[in-house]
């Protein structure tokens, strides 16, 4: 394996960048970020505010544990949270200048992890998909 | 990176055995499907027949657009139909045989792939998570 290459691979090379990732805002209702994740097919997506900073991530596991009631899904629920109330915000965070190696780690536990800048301004999002397609192309055996 | 531990490595040595893993039935409802996942946290999970076999995978993402009306999620309807109307059925399968490198392969493009012995019968899946950490384990820069 060239672990020449992997070394001057960097988070910027592989994420995708922020006009590409399909987001919501902390503001939103819940129904609608339900119905974001169901067009878009994403089981989470990342979560930002109205000047475009990273906020946290939500996804349907979360949105449907708030809904399940004793009987059946409380659907109605959702027309009445935001997105903020419940998001996930004890997130990985990477900065686009990070190693390979600082990716490869940061997605062991996570299937994506959000890049921001300093001032926290939103990157993009480095996928395990891409991790592992970096990692084959280097292995040859 | 060490190639020579990755080329003794097969998908048996690394996938998560059928015991340990979630799953639902063929004939189990829309219903009790979305119940287990949510409650199992999981975003996808195999579905098996009576005797074990392997017969497809389903995630929330495919029954929440089941449910997806012109107003809101019609969510009674989930009663009515079952795993099998519904399920992937084209998906990835592997054999505990297979290589480390057929492994890669295999979850390059899906989260999770599930392993079956030649008469079909469930053996456990293959995860990102297990070959990402044992590549981490490989590479030392
Ligand atoms: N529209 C599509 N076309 C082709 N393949 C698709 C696809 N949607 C999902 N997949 C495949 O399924 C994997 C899991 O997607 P999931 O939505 O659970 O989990 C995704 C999702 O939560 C998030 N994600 C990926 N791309 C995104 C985007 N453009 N916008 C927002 N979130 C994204 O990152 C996670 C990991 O993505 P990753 O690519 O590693 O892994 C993806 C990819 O291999
Ligand atoms: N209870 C838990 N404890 C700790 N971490 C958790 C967790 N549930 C999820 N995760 C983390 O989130 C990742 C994505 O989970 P997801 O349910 O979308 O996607 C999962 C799920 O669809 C399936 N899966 C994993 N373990 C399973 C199991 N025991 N039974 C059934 N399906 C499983 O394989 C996919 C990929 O799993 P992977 O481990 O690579 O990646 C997991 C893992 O890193």
């Amino acid at each position: 394996i060239e672990d020449k290459k992997l070394a001057d691979v960097y988070v910027a090379d592989l994420m995708i960048p922020s006009e590409k990732v399909a987001h919501v805002q902390v503001n939103n209702p819940l129904e609608h970020a339900l119905l974001v994740l169901v067009k878009s097919g994403y089981s989470a997506v990342p979560v930002l505010d109205a000047s475009y900073k990273l906020a946290g991530t939500i996804g349907k596991t979360i949105i449907l544990n708030q809904i399940l009631g004793l009987e059946r899904f409380e659907f109605e629920t959702l027309a009445d949270r935001r997105v903020e109330e419940i998001m996930h915000t004890d997130i990985p965070i990477l900065s686009r200048e990070a190693s390979f190696m600082e990716g490869l780690h940061a997605v062991i536990d996570y299937p994506f992890v959000c890049v921001a800048d300093q001032e926290g301004y939103f990157d993009g999002i480095l996928t395990r998909r891409a991790i592992l397609k970096q990692l084959r192309r280097n292995i040859s055996m």
